[in-house]
């Protein structure tokens, strides 16, 4: 896996053609809400259990 | 007599009426856990159809002499209820005789997705028309194909099932590499550790926002290749290649911007992480999984 890889996959997830540029300004203050977070952290659990099986 | 692990199974006839026969074969135990199955074939002994019969049939209808053979693998469902998956199908001649061979390697594939205890293997044999309609011949009645233990009492024409493996302790992954030993061409395949920091990537900068990196792991290294008469015999198998049979998803927290308002959102991308590193064979059979 490479960082390009993961550019193009996190792009094609967002049908995005290009990473879109955010200034620092647009962050700064940003709080994540607790119902984001839980969201996240079921996906990272979820994600250890459910594997996905190729060949 | 092909695989580095050679088994027979005999089977059990079951069922039989003029055109479908049924065929049973205690599988547990017969696979071994760490073994991987390359191929199954099912061998059935057709009979040679009497002389007088031939000719009866050759006068009447000189122009069709085949039977369409299918094999089915048969599944009792839970709520009682059968369910058949067709695996093989081919056309033979009522002038031939002796051994004919299936390939049933999708049956025990998806015999090896059932729930334990496992019912045993089922295969349903059924002889048909070539076709029908007009020029439709009676050919399929003259296929007959040995039982358990009745081909005339001479020889073993009972039904056979040849299960090829490979053992999984020479031929799979060692799974996680060692980290004190640097891995070299020639080090058997594993599971290397390798970090995406997404913090120091550019691109990612005020855009992703959590993780700040993670363990992606790599495959690496090489798998030892079936030796040479295998190739011979399954020439759809190519060499077998260290690759990430098992991978897990990446959750991500971004930054996306809406009409001037940036707001954080959970995505998650797919195969982000090698949770698994096998040995596999490249056009080797992709099992099916099995539907509910």
């Amino acid at each position: 896996l490479t960082e390009e890889q993961v550019l193009d996959t996190l792009l094609q997830q967002l049908q995005l053609s290009q990473a879109p540029i955010l200034d620092r300004a647009d962050v700064v203050g940003l709080t994540i809400p607790a119902h984001v977070r839980a969201q996240y952290v079921a996906l990272l659990q979820r994600s250890q259990a459910d594997r996905s099986r190729g060949k | 007599r092909f695989s580095q692990n050679f088994r027979d199974v005999a089977g059990r006839f079951l069922v039989s009426d003029t055109s479908t026969h049924l065929l049973m074969f205690t599988m547990e135990q017969r696979l071994q856990p760490n073994s991987e199955l390359v191929q199954a074939v099912l061998r059935l002994f057709q009979e040679p159809v009497p002389r007088t019969a031939l000719r009866r049939h050759d006068r009447l209808a000189p122009h069709s002499a085949r039977a369409r053979v299918t094999i089915e693998w048969l599944r009792v469902r839970e709520d009682g209820s059968n369910r058949t998956s067709l695996i093989d199908s081919r056309l033979v001649s009522i002038h031939e005789s002796g051994w004919k061979a299936f390939d049933v390697t999708e049956a025990v594939n998806f015999w090896q997705q059932l729930n334990r205890p496992r019912q045993p293997l089922l295969l349903q044999v059924s002889v048909q028309r070539e076709h029908l309609g007009p020029g439709a011949t009676s050919a399929h009645k003259l296929v007959r194909f040995a039982a358990q233990g009745t081909w005339r009492g001479e020889g073993p024409g009972e039904p056979q099932l040849e299960l090829h493996t490979l053992d999984l302790k020479d031929y799979g992954a060692q799974g996680n590499c060692d980290p004190e030993a640097p891995v070299t061409e020639g080090s058997r395949c594993c599971r290397q550790e390798l970090y995406l920091d997404l913090q120091g990537m550019k691109w990612a900068e005020n855009w992703v926002l959590e993780p700040p990196g993670f363990l992606a792991y790599e495959c690496v290294g090489s798998c030892l290749q079936p030796p040479e008469s295998l190739s011979i015999k399954w020439p759809f198998l190519g060499p077998r290649q260290c690759i990430a049979s098992e991978t897990a998803s990446l959750p991500m927290i971004i930054s996306m911007k809406e009409g001037g308002r940036t707001r954080p959102q959970v995505i998650s991308l797919p195969n982000m992480r090698v949770q698994k590193c096998s040995c596999a064979s490249d056009g080797a059979l992709v099992p099916r999984r099995l539907e509910p």
